[in-house]
């Protein structure tokens, strides 16, 4: 089972939106894919689960993973042909202070991973907009990170502190940690800040090709996922957008990335 | 001295764009006004600090008055006519941690307040995006909150949330606490989703308005800040919208918005 976490600690630049459609796109090309939850907002959750319109989740999530031990495979829900989702649940926010100063708190959902190991092909982790325990958690069990950016200022500002934090990750707790994409999100084709926020990004991961970093091999991925309105109205109806809108801007990116994903990330 | 923190757990909803553009926009207006920048990610005090393009925050910053007693006058630092900011630093995400089980630990900035109560009309607080200790500690040390919300789906899922968390902290921890405002950011006029979503925060907090709660006042302001590409561009220059970019919609917004904080929300 391969396993990408979806991370950014910025704040509404498309994780969860990302996370959402692009394990959406991999199980409508036979991958069986696991959404798992990480944000205490639960957004991922929501988006997915049939009782959206009253936005109720299951009472059995994560968080009873984290503090009760519970075993993953009880708290899964299927969410659609080759779709399932390990939800999230506002209790998960008590675990980075229930969990201050228990040892070993950055690698417990490592550890719960081999008993589903054999039950997906892909794993596909939303993290919250922060780089706390739940996000350190998402770290260690990864082997892979996706980096989603919106091209505004400070964009890279914040991803030089993420790469910091992947860096010391692989170093101490997780060897084969890399990062293996950025995806510019929310993409306001025609604006000039776009551009060149675009333009640092490329070049600053040319720059970091020939360095024994974790990013080394990192791709600017050639999708942009372009501003579509459809995106941000799809969770209210609780679908994918392939579902929701399969024509519009937004399924087609998201449809570009999968295939550049299967192509470049994913072995067959 | 009037106190507003400026709060949603949500990430990328305009916390710092409206934080920053507002006090701007109360300083041109005659209020002398002190951000205190509560992020570690330091958006707020990167925006106003003239060593901008090289991202340099000064050394001495809001986490040296959370550990180390540090004084805020000794921190504060000019950032223009009649704006003034306390800077936040990256450290500051440390302060979770370490304040885990520190008694008091919630009202450590309230404290802090009464040495600088004179020297301003308004301090405005941007937060981050998280319910944790520091949005605690805006949450006690303010009189009022206001709300950015961005018009899409969920956003009143998470606004109930945070409601939840203001009323806690009115009757546990701070009796003037209400809510003030809520403000409709990167409002994309002319989609059906943004309309909607309008409608039924509208809604709600007409509701709200018979009975005994923080937000029985609450005000769904008349401006909304429409979506403007100028607002993303003006940090990347160390300039609030006024001087980046003064004739464009997002300057505009701003200045609406201060004219309705000045008639209904702060006295003269
Ligand atoms: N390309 C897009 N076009 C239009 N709206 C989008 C796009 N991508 C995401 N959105 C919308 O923008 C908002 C923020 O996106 P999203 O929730 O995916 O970001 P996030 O990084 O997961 O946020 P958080 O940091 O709060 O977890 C959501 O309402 C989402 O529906
Ligand atoms: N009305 C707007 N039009 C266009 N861009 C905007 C607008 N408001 C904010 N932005 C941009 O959108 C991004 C997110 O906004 P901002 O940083 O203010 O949100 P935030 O709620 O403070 O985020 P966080 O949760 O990470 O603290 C920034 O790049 C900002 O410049
Ligand atoms: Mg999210
Ligand atoms: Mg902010």
């Amino acid at each position: 089972m391969r396993k990408i976490a979806v991370l950014n600690q910025k704040g509404g630049v498309g994780k969860t939106t990302t996370a959402v459609n692009l394990s959406a796109a991999l199980a409508r090309r036979g991958r069986k894919v696991c959404l798992a939850d990480l944000d205490p907002q639960a957004h991922a959750s929501l988006h997915l689960s049939s009782g959206l319109r009253d936005a109720r989740l299951p009472d059995r999530n994560l968080y009873d993973v984290f503090i009760h031990e519970a075993n993953l495979r009880d708290i899964t829900q299927p969410a659609g042909e080759n779709l399932w989702v390990i939800p999230s649940g506002i209790d998960l926010s008590a675990v980075e202070l229930e969990m201050a100063g228990v040892a070993g708190r950055e690698v417990i959902l490592r550890q719960k991973l081999p008993v589903i190991d054999d039950d997906y092909d892909l794993l596909v982790i939303d993290c919250p907009p922060s780089l706390g325990i739940l996000t350190l958690n998402a770290l260690t069990a990864a082997d892979e990170v996706f980096i989603p950016l919106q091209p505004h200022f400070l964009a890279l500002h914040g991803v030089s502190k993420l790469l910091e934090t992947i860096s010391l990750v692989s170093q101490r707790l997780n060897a084969q940690l890399t990062l293996a994409g950025v995806l510019l999100c929310m993409f306001e084709s025609g604006t000039k800040l776009a551009k060149e926020v675009a333009g640092d990004v490329a070049e600053f991961f040319e720059q970091a090709h020939d360095q024994n970093t974790p990013w080394a091999n990192a791709r600017l991925f050639e999708t942009k996922i372009r501003r579509n309105i459809k995106l941000a109205e799809a969770p209210s109806y609780g679908q994918s957008i392939f579902d929701y809108a399969p024509t519009s801007p937004g399924a087609q990116d998201y449809d570009a990335l999968a295939d550049e994903v299967v192509e470049h990330i994913l072995p067959t």
